[in-house]
């Protein structure tokens, strides 16, 4: 029978520090978007000014984010035509985020989201 | 404009469909 | 606040999301806690994954989704990012990578653990057990047996203790009804003799009363087996690790369950006649008390009062065959006397009430509640 302890190493200044996430980032650097829909986006390089290179990853730009913190609204500009409506939401539940690294056989909790940026409205023309 | 990046809008939201979780799925 | 979004080209199949409960976000916030991820059964892709911490087992369900989750990163960009003009917002402050997509969130629901004991030998007291090196025992320890069982540590061993678990040179194995019977009256006997306290029996003290006078080489009562017999019929005294006190309605229920099986298998039996019966199987001048409502669960009554054995395992499984058997055996059933034969049955955990209404007839005669077929 399989079985694997979870590492917890990332997490434990936060958990003992009693920090957790109150805006669209944790304190560890990280963000829940969640769209209604299907986001498209490009799987190929290519000689763009979206593309680009980070620590040799390869990314494209594809969006812009705007929130206004004392509304918790958020306005997501998605390539050069869509705009979407959201919000940032309080999860019910929080979620840890779980790395399941096959190749070195470890499972290690890295963060815990207490929100998400939610966009569930059907996307509008950029005017 | 060749790159695409777009939202294809879904008209509902489900989340209905609950199943027991296997070992292989955890890493596959 | 303006952020710059990005994904990366290749994504990261790795990360998934897992519901946190209270429960599970105090065993995070404890250091010396630990969590794991356990599937039951024997094969890779046989049963389902369970967390477990030191003392809780949680189910892992999968929910799907309709939506797209994207998980991001910030990140300091390199180069200035041209300003999107277009929109008239202020410069973007940051830049975050997607570097993981999620179509579904692992719920976990709190269950109990399920102690795997397929593999574990039954030991009837032979002193050829263990057999050398361990061959043929696939548990060859209780680690393995905790590792193959979708269960935590705490609930492990209180199962174990419950089943007459014991662990012999190392090996776990499960004591057999005939020998735990053996092994308790002995216990019993001998601590009487020595005039031990009940209230607080010591292993060692309690070891070295059963094995005064045994020899012991063909011994089969071991300091392993002793503490088996403490487990399932006493409670450790709180703050005290090496300390039982003995269950006394669990021995007379021990006794008394042997005692229907020995003479109220083939034919019924008065409950007066019973009484003695049962109550002459006990060690001389053991100080237990009995009365025939503790083995509820264990008999019927074919006719008038008279008591006869019947063990759940020959009912049938399905609740209706169920109800109906036992109306067969015996028309009208005190409610009590009915409840200890379906209750396991009540799988959606209905107030019982309604759980016999929705199979039986109810009805009260005087103070009695009085159940029978539909």
């Amino acid at each position: 029978m399989p079985s694997i302890n979870v590492s917890k190493r990332q997490l434990q200044t936060l958990l003992q520090s009693d920090q957790h996430q109150t805006s669209v980032s944790t304190p560890l650097g990280n963000m829940m978007l969640e769209i209604q829909g299907d986001l498209e986006l490009p799987r190929q390089w290519s000689e763009d000014q979206r593309f680009t290179t980070i620590d040799k990853e390869q990314l494209v730009r594809w969006g812009l984010l705007h929130i206004d913190p004392s509304r918790n609204n958020a306005i997501l500009f998605v390539g050069r035509k869509q705009r979407l409506l959201g919000s940032l939401v309080k999860l019910d539940t929080p979620l840890g985020l779980i790395k399941f690294n096959q190749q070195d056989g470890i499972v290690e909790m890295q963060d815990i989201f207490y929100y998400k940026v939610l966009f569930k409205s059907r996307p509008l023309p950029i005017m | 404009d060749e790159i695409r990046i777009w939202v294809r809008y879904k008209e509902g939201f489900s989340d209905a469909v609950r199943k027991n979780v296997s070992w292989s799925s955890l890493w596959s | 606040m303006s952020l710059n979004l990005h994904e990366r080209l290749s994504i990261d199949r790795s990360f998934r999301l897992l519901h946190l409960t209270p429960e599970l976000l105090e065993v995070l916030k404890d250091p010396n806690s630990k969590l794991q991820f356990k599937a039951a059964g024997n094969d890779e892709d046989d049963g389902d994954v369970v967390l477990c911490s030191r003392e809780k087992t949680w189910l892992l369900r999968q929910k799907n989704h309709s939506n797209t989750t994207m998980l991001m990163h910030e990140f300091t960009s390199e180069q200035e990012t041209p300003l999107e003009t277009t929109f008239g917002l202020p410069s973007p402050m940051s830049d975050f990578a997607g570097f993981a997509r999620t179509t579904f969130e692992y719920e976990t629901k709190e269950v109990s653990g399920i102690l795997n004991v397929e593999s574990i030998p039954i030991h009837n007291g032979s002193s050829d057990f263990p057999p050398a090196d361990g061959r043929d025992l696939p548990v060859k320890s209780m680690d393995d047996l905790l590792a193959s069982s979708a269960c935590s540590e705490k609930e492990c061993l209180l199962q174990w203790g419950q089943l007459g678990g014991c662990v012999i040179k190392g090996y776990p194995c499960i004591l057999s009804s005939d020998f735990l019977t053996k092994a308790l009256h002995v216990t019993l006997m001998s601590a009487m003799a020595e005039s031990l306290n009940f209230s607080r029996l010591r292993l060692g003290e309690t070891f070295d009363a059963v094995n005064k006078d045994i020899d012991q080489e063909s011994n089969p009562y071991t300091i392993d087996v002793i503490k088996t017999i403490l487990e399932k019929y006493g409670e450790k005294v709180k703050d005290d690790d090496d300390c039982w006190q003995l269950n006394q309605k669990k021995v007379a229920v021990w006794y008394g369950i042997r005692a229907l099986k020995k003479y109220a298998s083939q034919s019924s039996i008065p409950p007066a006649e019973f009484l003695i019966k049962w109550k002459s199987t006990f060690p001389p001048y053991a100080p237990f008390d009995i009365e025939i409502e503790m083995l509820r669960g264990w008999f019927f009554r074919p006719t008038g009062s008279s008591l006869q054995y019947l063990p759940k395992n020959t009912l049938p499984s399905d609740i209706k065959e169920r109800f109906m058997m036992l109306f067969k055996l015996q028309s009208q059933w005190d409610m009590d006397d009915i409840v200890p034969f379906v209750e396991e049955l009540n799988s959606k955990g209905l107030k019982i009430d309604v759980f016999l209404m929705k199979y039986a007839r109810k009805r009260r005669v005087g103070k009695k509640v009085i159940i029978s077929s539909r």
